[in-house]
């Protein structure tokens, strides 16, 4: 829900504003790419209708995100590509399709996606902690965006806690994934802890 | 059966 909430509030700031000063297109075509690899069980799988609904409104809206930024005037005139121009490609799709090969349980095509999407998925943030960085100044409802987008998998982590407790469930590549990707949000929650804790406008160092 | 590790989550 708190994934949700953060792509109705980045939708919701898009379309408000008109602009998308501030965030990072690069970041919504990484987890564009990491739900393609994850979801393509929706072709042969089916787990429960909230599943399903889920999975075709994270692939969605994440498509429109980017159709908005890149091609949808007015906002996609604010799109700034020389800023937003954190190297994924080499940097984070490379690494994670490697480490989605040598550490998938089995090699299988579904299993390999999905090891590489876990992988993919914990550092795509950094696009637009790095757009942030440079901006420094951080808007209300982008630093708000970005908190929720970072708090959904902490959550998770209180749920496989749970989960290891009630149902003997074990998942180490989510586990170790979902620390490497809340570890790195840790930083951006102190600060927009403090601005929140002082009333002021979140402003990086 | 049990849903294959991490299969059933988003």
């Amino acid at each position: 829900m708190l994934h949700l909430m953060s792509i109705l509030l980045l939708l919701w700031k898009l379309k408000k504003s008109k602009s998308c000063v501030g965030i990072s297109c690069r970041m919504q075509e990484c987890y564009a790419i990491v739900f393609c690899l994850r979801y393509l069980d929706l072709f042969y799988q089916f787990i429960s209708v909230y599943n399903t609904a889920m999975k075709v409104v994270f692939i969605s809206s994440t498509f429109y995100l980017i159709f908005l930024m890149r091609f949808q005037p007015p906002v996609s005139a604010t799109y700034d590509r020389t800023a937003d121009s954190f190297p994924y490609e080499q940097y984070l799709l490379g690494p994670a399709a490697v480490l989605g090969f040598i550490s998938a349980e089995e090699w299988s095509i579904p299993e390999i996606f999905w090891t590489a999407s876990i992988w993919l998925e914990s550092v795509s943030i950094l696009p637009q902690l790095i757009l942030l960085q440079q901006l420094r100044e951080v808007e209300n409802l982008t630093a708000e965006f970005v908190a929720t987008m970072g708090a959904y998998r902490f959550f998770y982590i209180l749920n496989w806690i749970y989960r290891y407790f009630a149902e003997g469930y074990v998942n180490w590549i989510g586990w170790l994934g979902g620390i490497v990707q809340t570890g790195l949000y840790v930083d951006f929650f102190y600060y927009y802890a403090m601005s929140k804790w002082y009333g002021q406008k979140l402003v990086l160092p | 059966g049990k849903t294959a590790q991490g299969k059933d989550e988003l």
